[in-house]
């Protein structure tokens, strides 16, 4: 028996928003620990990993690993159901279950609705994710990066992002003309709004605008993103859950002929 | 003009 609740379904319904334009379907694994998801996108050109872990559910039971194959487009039609107040259960036989339920209960108890869903056979590999000492890691305000990232999509479909110890460059051209945003690094380091660069050599990136602007779809979930970033690797960007879990997407880079 | 690389040629397959 698979079984999981959360007493807010928002924070769940912030996720699916989170990966759904990015994903068609990915395997959800449970296992004693919790749940995690990892899946590249269609052109595998980027790579979401996703942990919520046992710890920060209300209730959670998980008597043998579980996978389940979702379709993302569904899951998120199921919790849109539900409202942000809701106390969301989710529950699986697990012996290769074909349907998940969905429980959602007003917090009044006045209303209680359930969602079945059938499941998918997805045959999709996993990739060994190789721990990385990056050579900049920088801490900023989520909604900050969403905007650059939007704001400069106008200019240009690729964003050059080169950071050293002043700050954090972002930079794109096109047919319209250039955009350069320009972060400092801000001296009181514990403020929501700050902007923390951690430099062991500086670096400059080159990437595809439209996957920066699908991760920026977690934005919602925490007000603070962090950038990690080395030469010719892939770009971490990474959003917390709560104290419950993490997302983190990666996007391989452009790379000059 | 620079090339869209995958991440299957950063991350490989286990």
């Amino acid at each position: 028996m698979f079984e999981a609740s959360l007493a807010q379904s928002a924070i769940l319904k912030k996720v699916l928003d989170a990966i759904k334009d990015l994903l068609n379907e990915a395997n959800f694994e449970c296992t004693d620990d919790g749940i995690k998801v990892q899946a590249m996108d269609n052109s595998h050109v980027s790579l979401v990993s996703l942990e919520l872990r046992s710890d920060g559910f209300e209730k959670y039971r998980c008597d043998r690993n579980l996978s389940m194959g979702v379709n993302l487009a569904s899951m998120a039609k199921i919790m849109r159901c539900s409202s942000n107040s809701d106390k969301v259960t989710i529950k699986a036989q697990d012996d290769n279950p074909d349907k998940v339920s969905f429980i959602f209960e007003s917090s009044n108890q006045e209303r209680i609705s359930d969602y079945e869903m059938k499941l998918m056979d997805i045959d999709a590999d996993q990739l060994g994710i190789p721990d990385t000492e990056y050579s900049c890691v920088v801490k900023m305000p989520s909604a900050e990066f969403a905007r650059i990232c939007k704001d400069l999509n106008q200019f240009g479909e690729s964003l050059v992002i080169s950071c050293s110890k002043e700050g954090i460059k972002f930079s794109t051209s096109g047919d319209l003309g250039s955009a350069n945003v320009k972060l400092a690094q801000t001296t009181d380091a514990d403020k929501d709004d700050a902007v923390t660069i951690e430099m062991r050599s500086p670096v400059t990136l080159t990437f595809a605008c439209r996957y920066l602007n699908h991760f920026t779809k977690a934005t919602p979930l925490s007000s603070q993103v962090q950038l990690s970033m080395s030469d010719e690797i892939p770009l971490l960007v990474e959003y917390r859950i709560g104290d419950m879990g993490c997302i983190k997407y990666y996007l391989a880079p452009k790379i000059d002929d | 003009s620079s090339k869209q690389s995958s991440i299957t040629s950063f991350f490989k397959r286990k």
